[in-house]
């Protein structure tokens, strides 16, 4: 099925500030390489899944949003 | 299970607590049951005891707040977010806080989040813990409805609070079995509710200090306090119980505190209230009721609040007649005769021991209902009395009840 856009960055946003919150995702928000702040997230999504068994791909796939919008305690997963 | 970085835990093993607000959601007792619940959870496989403070700074505050409440980190509306807790420290360390905007609930169900579950589990944090990636544990991060009834903390969790306190002190050699379960009870629509007392000073009992068990066939053995407890008798001395059951055979040796953590040693007298599942424990000058494990919420509660007289600073026994719901005191030479039903002392009262009990001239320090007799102990002996007649039947050792 295509994916909305719109729903899309909105996914996309959640899942950030779901890996600030938990996983010390911290974006370089002046950074010239977007790729670069792409693969940190990857690797932050990566160690979400990783924390919940669930397959380890590093893509914010369905399964792993709705992972993250289960209601949850606002302590982080990760020694921070 | 895992820690906070450089693992921080409390380093006394008494632990005070406050309850700033509640939640509209919810009655205040049932608040307040769910929290000392939740903290009984922790004490019951550690050292830690925790005590409720009505004023003042305590150790862990937890409070009810939405949004921005005064730290980094804002609650966010309905779902999301519950509820966070800060590792042990000073300041804020130890507090916790819960979204207000949750539908917070005392029960499992769809429409709300069980606040004895989610307390638990930030009660972990205010502890030391952190999250467990182990799915099932208490300290898993997302929320799980799990049936609260006669909940037990996983392995998980008890492996990661007790590598950072350790386990319970004086554990029994044998394990210990649970209560037996708890019958259907009676509820008595006279029954009036007793204003709760908020005090100034922590409302712990005063620990005393701790000699060594004594040997269950000591002929000069005597007993603070017996009690019934769901067809069980538990014998009282010190932090020391001795629990006898239709259940098991032999003597099981316990401590007040594998029972009833946040209890101190050194009852007074303590009886059961078996069509309430309800067991009442008395030291000095206040009361405790727990059922089974649980202790009661609003309580302790003044021994006034049962109509002595303010000359009255403890009692030396009580024991409950099943039949008649009376409760009968004892305090030096003088007996009172409580009504549960009415929740009021009888006219008439204070008697004298010796004026209705041929045969008992002396105090009584601990008594039982067995089977529609008395058992009145005083010293070393005991004393079977009937019940109706107030007639002694005939004298035996206090420890007569442990096969020696």
């Amino acid at each position: 099925f295509p994916v909305v856009p719109e729903k899309e960055k909105e996914d996309m946003q959640f899942a950030k500030k779901y890996l600030e919150n938990f996983y010390d995702f911290k974006e370089e928000k002046n950074s010239l390489f977007k790729s670069k702040n792409l693969n940190h997230m990857a690797e932050k999504v990566r160690e979400m899944q990783s924390f919940f068994g669930l397959e380890v791909t590093g893509k914010l796939n369905r399964k792993t949003l709705d992972m993250m919008k289960q209601p949850r305690c606002g302590i982080p997963d990760i020694r921070a | 299970y895992s820690t906070f970085p450089q693992s921080p835990k409390w380093r006394k093993e008494d632990v005070t607590y406050r309850i700033l607000n509640y939640t509209p959601d919810m009655l205040q007792a049932d608040v307040d049951e769910a929290i000392a619940k939740a903290f009984q959870l922790w004490s019951s496989v550690t050292p830690l005891r925790f005590t409720r403070l009505y004023s003042g700074q305590a150790d862990i505050m937890i409070s009810f707040a939405a949004g921005f409440h005064g730290d980094f980190y804002s609650f966010d509306g309905p779902g999301g977010t519950l509820a966070h807790a800060y590792p042990p420290s000073s300041g804020i360390g130890g507090d916790a806080h819960f979204d207000e905007d949750e539908n917070w609930t005392k029960f499992t169900t769809y429409s709300g989040y069980n606040l004895f579950l989610v307390a638990a589990h930030e009660l972990g944090h205010s502890l030391g813990l952190g999250h467990s990636n182990v799915f099932g544990a208490l300290m898993y991060p997302i929320y799980m409805a799990t049936d609260t009834r006669d909940y037990r903390l996983p392995q998980d969790d008890i492996d990661g609070i007790q590598a950072l306190y350790g386990p319970p002190r004086e554990s029994p050699v044998l394990p210990t079995k649970a209560f037996p379960p708890q019958e259907p009870t009676e509820t008595t629509s006279a029954e009036a509710p007793t204003q709760m007392l908020p005090r100034e000073e922590p409302t712990a009992m005063t620990p005393s200090k701790t000699p060594a068990r004594p040997e269950d066939c000591d002929p000069h053995l005597t007993f603070d306090a017996i009690t019934t407890l769901r067809g069980e008798i538990l014998f009282f001395k010190g932090s020391y119980v001795w629990r006898r059951s239709p259940y098991f055979s032999g003597i099981e040796h316990d401590t007040i505190s594998s029972f009833w953590p946040s209890l101190a040693p050194g009852f007074d007298a303590a009886y059961e209230i078996d069509k309430k599942d309800r067991v009442l424990f008395f030291k000095d000058d206040q009361y405790w009721a727990v059922s089974g494990y649980n202790i009661e919420p609003g309580f302790p509660r003044p021994i006034q609040n049962l109509g002595f007289p303010t000359s009255v600073r403890k009692i030396d026994a009580a024991v409950h007649d099943q039949k008649t719901k009376k409760t009968y005191f004892f305090a030096g030479n003088k007996y009172w005769s409580f009504n549960e039903n009415t929740q009021s002392m009888e006219r008439g009262y204070p008697r004298k021991i010796a004026s209705d009990f041929q045969g008992i001239g002396h105090r009584v320090d601990a008594a039982l209902q067995n089977n529609g007799l008395f058992y009145f102990f005083h010293e070393s002996n005991q004393y079977e009395v009937d019940i109706k007649s107030k007639k002694l039947i005939r004298t035996m050792k206090s420890n007569s009840w442990f096969n020696c």
